[in-house]
Formats: C-alpha cells, sequence, structure tokens
C-alpha cells in the first residue's frame, strides 16, 4: 500500500529561542497542527492532494501568525500585497497570483487561474477582476492588518531613514527588520 | 510565507505556498512564492514548497532543481533538497528552507537559517511539529 501524508511551512528565518516567548510558541505550533489535521482529513476520507494543500494552507491564511493572508507584512507604502501559487503533480497545472489586496484566501484564487482560465499566472487589478468574476470572498485591506507587522514596517522604515533612504544595491539582501522572510 | 506538499492515496502530489512578501518591499516587488519553479513546484515525482530570501529561490529555480535532481539523477530527495539548500543556495548567500515529499511519501524540511516552522502529518495522524533544528 502506498504512504500517503502532507508536510507544511509557516515560514523560516531568524527566530530565537529568546524572542520566541512559550507562548507565542504553543500558538503557532497549535495552528501547525491544526494546519496538519485540516490537510490530513481530507486525504484521510481518500481526497485529492490538491484539496489537501489548499485546506491546510488556508488554515495558516486565516491565522495572524503568518506572513500570508491575515497577518502579512506591509510593504513600503504601509500596504498588504499577497501572492500564492499551487501545483498538480499529475498533471502539471499550475496557477499563480501576485499582487492581491483584497482576496482573503490567494490560494483559493491561484486554484481558480489553474482550472478556471487558460493562463498561469495573474497579478494586481486584473487579478481581482478574476476572483469577483469566480465569486471568491473579498476583504477590506485592514483585514489583513496586525499592529505587529504594522509596527515592524515603522521599524524599517525608521531604520532606512537612519541610513540616509537608500534602497538596497543590487545583490544585498534587503533583509526585513525582523529578519524573517517571505 | 506559508506552504504545504501532499500526497494522497491515489499517489498525485501536489504543492502550494502563500505568502505576504517582504516587509518594507517596494516597486511591485515579487519574490519566489508565485513563482512556478522557484518558490513551488510539483510533478509525478516530487512536490516543493519554499520559503526564504526570495530573489535567490528564483535564480536557483529551488523547487525545480529539487525536482528534477530526483527525477533525472535518481537521488534520494532527502539529498536533492540537502544539497539544494544546504550548498547551492548557502554558497550564493541565499537564506531559507523547504518542505518537499515524493511519490513514495518521504518527507524532507531542510533549512539553512537559525528556524523554520514546519510540520508533518503520515497516515497515522500523529503530527510532528518543530520550529528549531532540534
Amino acid at each position: 500500500q502506498r504512504k500517503w501524508g502532507l508536510a507544511i511551512h509557516g515560514g523560516a528565518g531568524v527566530m530565537s529561542r529568546d524572542t520566541l516567548t512559550p507562548e507565542r510558541e504553543a500558538e503557532v505550533r497549535a495552528r501547525l497542527t491544526e494546519s496538519l489535521q485540516a490537510g490530513h482529513a481530507i486525504l484521510a476520507q481518500g481526497g485529492t492532494s490538491l484539496d489537501a494543500v489548499g485546506a491546510a494552507i488556508r488554515v495558516l491564511e486565516d491565522s495572524p501568525l503568518f506572513n500570508a493572508g491575515k497577518g502579512a507584512v506591509f510593504t513600503h507604502e504601509g500596504r498588504n500585497e499577497l501572492d500564492a501559487s499551487l501545483m498538480d503533480g499529475r498533471t502539471l497545472a499550475a496557477g499563480a497570483v501576485a499582487g492581491l489586496r483584497h482576496v482573503k484566501n490567494p490560494i483559493a484564487l491561484a486554484r481558480r487561474v489553474m482550472e478556471r482560465s487558460p493562463h498561469v499566472m495573474m497579478v494586481g487589478e486584473g487579478a481581482e477582476a478574476f476572483a469577483r468574476e469566480q465569486g471568491l470572498e473579498l476583504v477590506p485591506p485592514e483585514y489583513f492588518r496586525t499592529e505587529e507587522r504594522w509596527e515592524q514596517l515603522q521599524r524599517a522604515l525608521e531604520k532606512e531613514r537612519a541610513a540616509g533612504g537608500q534602497a538596497s544595491a543590487p545583490g544585498v539582501s534587503p533583509r526585513p527588520e525582523d529578519g524573517k522572510f517571505g | 510565507t506559508v506552504g504545504a506538499v501532499a500526497l494522497d492515496q491515489s499517489g498525485h502530489l501536489a504543492a502550494g505556498t502563500s505568502t505576504g512578501g517582504m516587509t518594507n518591499k517596494r516597486y511591485g516587488r515579487v519574490g519566489d512564492s508565485p513563482i512556478i519553479g522557484a518558490g513551488t513546484y510539483a510533478n509525478a515525482h516530487c512536490a516543493v514548497s519554499g520559503t526564504g530570501h526570495g530573489e535567490f529561490f528564483i535564480r536557483h529555480t529551488v523547487a525545480r532543481d529539487i525536482c528534477a535532481r530526483v527525477e533525472y539523477l535518481k537521488v534520494p530527495l532527502q539529498e536533492a533538497a540537502d544539497t539544494v539548500v544546504r550548498d547551492v543556495l548557502v554558497k550564493a548567500g541565499g537564506e531559507g528552507g523547504v518542505i518537499a515529499l515524493d511519490a513514495q511519501g518521504t518527507v524532507a524540511m531542510p533549512f539553512n537559517s537559525p528556524g523554520m516552522y514546519r510540520g508533518y502529518m503520515g497516515e497515522d495522524g500523529q503530527p510532528f511539529v518543530a520550529i528549531f533544528p532540534e
């Protein structure tokens, strides 16, 4: 009998045991476990890997603890811009979206692009127009905002001002203030 | 950034990634997450989702490179993922990690950063969740 299962990630970066409080760590572990359970429940019932991936990611997008969906980091202009992609290993079909500002679950839109359009990638306002056509849930930009992410941006802007407002040179890491990448 | 890879009971793989990008980014910068082959890739042999410094994942087509090594070089998934994340990316200066799954249900979750939120659940339904390199 073939094995089945899933794996997830919630981001990588400069995490420290000194800065990650026990309470925060417990919250993160709980959401990661919930994400695994959401995907596993689908696989256990004979569902597809595509459905499992979508369900697992949706849990993480809906949590303010991770840099995706609610809880996304801010751009220089103080906006949240979301990207996502999905790929079906059986058919090599793929869907991707970038620069979203109102789509609650970008991974759902990536799947619609893959399955209900002849394209692979859509960006910005066009992608959001397609989301509206597809009847996906849209939210006001404030939905994605968390105070923690806003403060991270303010610290990054302050550091930038202190450095003379210089954008990163080519090839130099534009390392975010909290050292955690997206 | 968050991501997932899965293998269903029919033996089909899938991969997905979702992100808010990078703090303080400008100019409509887009990282690797929505770039097929860079931050996300799946075929019949392997599925990968990445998280890290996106420019490096794009330049090195990280997700596709791992699956190509599995497909063409016939190397084990763990070796392919380790080579790309701990050797190719490190030499280039790119920080981050991936989750990867092959058609036999083997899981690899290498990273070259101090930590990566990650987890796995197989048929037994027992969750494995970790943050640091323990």
